[in-house]
C-alpha cells in the first residue's frame, strides 16, 4: 500500500458523508446501500465511524460528475477514468466524484459496480493512494468482485491501520499470491489457445509465452465462475475450456460462459460417489480427457462424448510414480504434468514413465 | 484476450501511452502540458515507473500487455505522488 506525501488523515474517528448527488443508473436506495457497505468495508477494518447527513457540508461529499467539473480533473467518458477522489482535508479534501458517463450498478455485468468502486475512492478519502499489490482494492485498475462476498486484502486492511490503528476486533484479509513465493501451488492449470492459466483461490496467472506472466482476478474476465476452481482443461475438439468446482463444471468460450452451465459432473459419467474432481487434462492427439479423482482416474472420449468403459482405473497402474490427490494436471510437447503441492513431476506417457527431475511447481511461472 | 500489438495503431498507441502516462505518472499532475511528445527519454522513463508499478515487464517499451492495462477502466486518480 501507499500513503500521500505528508500522510494526511482524518484527526477524528468520526467522520460525516454526505450523498450530494446521485445517478439516474440506479434507484437512490440502492446508490445509498451501495456507498453505506464502503464506508462499512473500511469502519470494519479500522476504528472509524461514518455518519451520514443530509442538510449540512460533510467531510466527504460523494457525487456524479460529468466531463470538466472544474476540479482540474476533467472526467474522460464512458470508459477510462470511473471516478477519483482528494485527499482528507478540508472544503474538496476527502469529496468523491463518480464519472456520471459510466453506467453504474449494483450489479456487475452491465456497467460499473458502484459498491467497488465507492469502497476504492472512500480508501482516497481516507488517505490511501494507490497499491501495487494486484489483488488490493486500491490498486488502480478496476475489476468486479461480488459485493456480497467481497473481502478487504490483507494489503488494504496494513494500510488503513497505518494510519487509523486497529479496531477493537482483530480483522485479517486475504493475501494475494505470489507467484515466486517458494509455497506456491496451483488448484488448477489449462491451456488456452496459447496462453496457460494457473488457478488459484480469486486469482489466475496468465502465462503468455511472448509477454511474461500476469496476475488476475477469475472475475476479471468471468464475473459470474466461482473463485477456487479446482480442475481445468482445454477442449481442443470444441475451442472451449473446461472448468471444475465441486460436482458442477462450465465450459467457457473466451469471455463467455456458454449457455446451460453450469451442469453436473455426474451427466459426463461419474458415479455419485465422486464429490469432486482433483485434476484433468486432454490428450489433443488422441481426443481422450483424462480426469482424476483421489487415487484412481477415468478417461472421457471427447469425440463420443462419453465416458470409456473399464474405468475408473488405479493411477498407480499407468501413472506410476506420481502418487495420488493430484492438483492440476496439463499435457505438453508430448508430456503430461502433474502439479502435486509444491512440486511438478514430467511424464512420459510413451514410456510410462516419471521423466527426472521433479521441478517446483512455480518453475512454471518463471521463477 | 490481449491480442498481439497491432503495429497498424502505432500513433493511436503512442497516443495513448502518452495520454495516459501525463494523467497517472507526471508529479506535476495535469496543470502541466502533457509530455512533451518529443521526449523519448521521460516518456521511456515514465512508462518503466509505469510497467514496475503494474507489476508488467519493466521494458520502456510500448508492447501489448503494457496497451492492454493502459487500456482498463481505473480510478482517475494518479499513481505517482503529486
Amino acid at each position: 500500500f501507499t500513503l500521500n506525501p505528508g500522510e494526511p488523515k482524518w484527526d477524528r474517528k468520526n467522520i460525516t458523508y454526505r450523498i450530494v448527488g446521485y445517478t439516474p443508473d440506479m434507484h437512490e436506495f440502492y446508490v445509498e446501500k451501495a456507498i453505506e457497505a464502503a464506508f462499512k468495508v473500511w469502519s470494519k477494518a479500522a476504528p472509524l465511524e461514518f455518519e451520514r447527513v443530509k442538510d449540512k457540508v460533510a467531510d466527504i461529499e460523494l457525487s456524479f460528475q460529468r466531463g470538466d467539473h472544474y476540479d482540474n480533473s476533467p472526467f474522460d467518458g464512458p470508459g477510462g477514468t470511473l471516478a477519483h477522489a482528494f485527499q482528507p482535508g478540508s472544503a474538496i479534501g476527502g469529496d468523491v466524484h463518480f464519472d456520471e458517463d459510466e453506467t453504474w450498478t449494483a450489479g456487475g455485468l452491465q456497467g460499473h459496480n458502484l459498491f467497488i468502486v465507492a469502497a476504492h475512492e472512500i480508501g482516497h478519502a481516507l488517505g490511501l493512494s494507490h497499491s501495487t499489490d494486484q489483488g488490493a482494492l486500491m490498486y488502480p485498475t478496476y475489476t468486479y468482485s461480488d459485493p456480497r462476498t467481497f473481502q478487504l486484502n490483507q494489503d488494504d486492511i496494513d494500510g488503513i491501520q497505518s494510519l487509523y490503528g486497529k479496531p477493537d476486533i482483530p480483522v485479517r484479509g486475504p493475501k494475494t499470491p505470489e507467484a515466486c513465493a517458494p509455497s506456491t501451488t496451483f488448484d488448477a492449470v489449462t491451456t488456452l489457445r496459447g496462453e496457460m492459466l494457473f488457478f488459484k483461490g480469486r486469482y489466475l496467472w496468465r502465462k503468455h509465452f511472448q509477454s511474461g506472466v500476469q496476475l488476475e482476478f477469475i472475475a476479471t474476465f468471468w464475473p459470474d465462475l466461482p473463485s477456487g476452481i479446482q480442475a481445468a482443461y482445454e477442449n481442443y475438439e470444441t475451442d472451449n475450456f473446461v472448468v471444475f468446482k465441486g460436482n458442477k463444471y462450465w465450459a467457457l468460450n473466451g469471455y463467455a460462459i456458454e449457455s446451460g452451465y453450469p451442469k453436473s459432473i455426474y451427466q459426463l459419467g461419474f458415479p455419485k460417489t465422486v464429490k469432486r474432481i482433483d485434476a484433468v487434462f486432454s490428450d489433443s492427439e488422441s481426443g481422450k480427457t483424462y480426469f482424476f479423482v483421489n487415487d484412481k482416474y477415468w478417461r472421457y472420449d471427447e469425440i463420443r462424448q462419453s465416458m470409456e468403459t473399464g474405468y475408473p482405473r488405479p493411477i498407480a497402474q499407468d501413472f506410476k510414480g506420481i502418487g495420488k490427490k493430484i492438483d492440476a494436471a496439463i499435457q505438453q510437447n508430448g508430456y503430461i504434468y502433474f502439479f502435486r503441492g509444491k512440486r511438478v513431476t514430467q511424464f512420459d506417457p510413451r514410456r510410462k514413465s516419471v521423466v527426472p527431475p521433479i521441478r517446483k511447481s512455480n518453475s512454471w511461472l518463471n521463477c | 484476450f490481449a491480442a498481439l500489438l497491432d503495429r497498424g495503431n502505432e500513433d493511436e498507441n503512442t497516443r495513448l501511452v502518452k495520454s495516459y502516462l501525463s494523467k497517472f505518472y507526471s508529479p506535476e499532475g495535469e496543470a502541466v502540458a502533457t509530455i512533451n511528445m518529443d521526449d523519448d527519454v521521460a516518456v521511456t522513463e515514465k512508462l518503466k515507473k509505469m510497467q514496475k508499478f503494474h507489476g508488467l515487464r519493466v521494458t520502456g517499451k510500448i508492447d501489448a500487455e503494457t496497451i492492454a492495462m493502459m487500456k482498463r477502466d481505473r480510478c482517475g486518480v494518479p499513481d505517482v505522488e503529486q
